[in-house]
């Protein structure tokens, strides 16, 4: 099961409707950056959050329900807030 | 709540239903379906939920719901904006948030299965109208989604008992952006559990200002919006109506404008009105307008090297104008941009890419329905009004001092303050 958690988090689809949805920063659709799994779950986590589930940070059953209840189109998360992960700490 | 920072700047706000579902019972005959009067009762009940709780007032325009603050629309599919429907489930409808033009208004999934609140049970096989048009119209009021369990405004449908009352977390939104009516907590809620009309009588709303009076042909360079802005040669070029003005490259407007955009591109269209946008390629500094739905591509001001449509470049075909183009510093792309959209364009290709349109949100900060944009000195600004915004390239928003007065920065008018304009947050 965690083969099958960490290849959906990487799916396209998945992505997207983080991405629809706010929960990831849609700049980085323009400026290309790439995300790391831990990015990906802080935003799975922000979506349980609205979505009244527990935050696990996984695609677990609940958050696949979730995925599939009618919602509105606009976003949760404004631009920019909440999961800016464009910020980089210099080494 | 969160507010999502524009307000309507009145209390009587009018909408109307422009585009019923496709498939109602008055056409239909078939009991799943709602009647044409059942949608609008749902939608007027919807109103009044945000209605008796603060100072805000609404009025159905149903003979010339075009015309309305709140244009309700039924869509399917891709509709002219950047909130694709998806058919059946999922996205239900969406709403904009203030403003001129689309601001307010509402589109609703036509595909999805609209049932009257009393006969839904909100899954996605029954979706109440009324709970999903309160939902939208807070929205179109100015609430951003609410992450309070519960609340109306929270993003995901959840099933609200047929006795709807508004709960606290959007009673608190929309009266700290209204204020509270002063018969808030006298008034009985609505109900939605009967069948009978319970609308209640509303004082007419304030009758909307007289049109402005013509403008004269020739603009007030210190008073007036811009059509469209690019730098040129490394000057600004301001355009407006039929006219431009001129900056420098030392920032000095220079004397005798604004001048007929005709008489310095006599290749234009002899009958032109205006520009919508332009801009001056990277690749080989040709002059690129946007005129209605087609293009005109210039060299310098005395050759036209090309006319063709916006449909030509991969825009929709239904599109009829765009509003800005410019080169974004940030990679040296082309993005034109069009009410509520963007898209990247490919100059190599002369097609716009794959992927687009794309929602404006993603430039945080910067309204819909933009007049003009433009880069200069490495900087990327947004007009619509008189304002301007300066936008943030890396953090993506737009900085914190905007929006500001454009006439006084960029034509050395002097910086009074404008009461129709006031600094949005």
């Amino acid at each position: 099961s965690g083969d099958r958690d960490k290849r959906d988090i990487i799916d396209d689809r998945v992505q997207w409707y983080l991405m629809q949805y706010g929960y990831l920063p849609a700049s980085d659709m323009e400026t290309g950056n790439l995300r790391t799994e831990r990015q990906l779950r802080e935003a799975i986590k922000t979506m349980q959050r609205f979505g009244h589930i527990p935050m696990t940070g996984e695609l677990d059953a609940a958050t696949r329900r979730l995925l599939r209840t009618p919602r509105c189109s606009l976003p949760d998360v404004m631009p920019g807030e909440g999961n800016d992960f464009r910020i980089r700490v210099r080494r | 709540f969160v507010k999502q920072g524009k307000k309507w700047d009145k209390l009587n706000l009018t909408w109307g239903v422009r585009r019923y579902p496709t498939k109602m019972r008055d056409s239909t005959g078939d009991p799943e379906h709602m009647y044409r009067w059942e949608i609008q009762r749902e939608f007027r009940l919807a109103t009044e939920v945000w209605g008796r709780v603060s100072r805000l007032e609404f009025t159905e325009l149903e003979s010339k719901p075009e015309e309305a603050d709140i244009i309700i629309d039924f869509n399917t599919g891709y509709h002219g904006d950047g909130y694709p429907f998806d058919g059946q489930g999922r996205t239900l409808a969406h709403a904009f948030y203030p403003g001129h033009g689309i601001g307010g208004d509402m589109h609703f999934d036509d595909d999805e299965p609209w049932v009257q609140h009393q006969d839904s049970d909100n899954t996605w096989e029954r979706v109440s109208l009324f709970i999903t048009a309160a939902h939208e119209l807070g929205h179109a009021l100015g609430l951003y989604h609410s992450d309070v369990e519960g609340s109306l405004m929270s993003p995901y449908l959840i099933r609200f008992p047929s006795s709807f009352r508004l709960p606290q977390d959007d009673v608190r939104g929309i009266q700290e952006l209204y204020g509270v009516d002063e018969k808030y907590k006298e008034d009985p809620w609505p109900s939605t559990s009967t069948t009978t009309t319970t609308t209640t009588p509303r004082p007419a709303a304030t009758p909307r200002p007289p049109p402005r009076p013509p403008k004269s042909d020739k603009p007030d360079t210190c008073n007036t919006e811009y059509d469209a802005i690019s730098v040129i040669r490394r000057e600004i070029y301001i355009f407006k109506g039929k006219y431009f003005w001129r900056v420098d490259a030392q920032g000095n407007l220079l004397p005798n404008y604004p001048a007929k955009i005709n008489r310095f591109w006599s290749k234009l269209p002899k009958n032109l009105t205006h520009i919508d946008a332009v801009y001056e390629r990277m690749t080989d500094g040709k002059i690129v307008f946007f005129i209605g739905n087609k293009y005109y591509v210039c060299r310098g001001n005395q050759e036209l090297l090309k006319v063709g449509r916006l449909k030509n470049l991969g825009l929709p075909a239904t599109l009829k104008k765009i509003d800005a183009a410019f080169v974004w510093g940030y990679n040296g792309r082309t993005y034109l941009f069009a009410e509520t959209m963007y898209w990247r364009f490919d100059e190599a290709i002369q097609h716009v890419e794959l992927d687009y349109p794309r929602a404006m949100d993603m430039w945080r900060g910067v309204p819909y329905n933009i007049d003009s944009a433009f880069k200069h000195n490495g900087t990327t600004y947004f007009f619509q009004g008189k304002m301007f915004w300066e936008f943030d390239d890396f953090r993506m928003r737009v900085k914190p001092k905007s929006p500001a007065l454009s006439a006084p920065f960029w034509l050395g008018c002097p910086n009074i303050k404008n009461p129709y304009y006031p600094k949005t947050t």
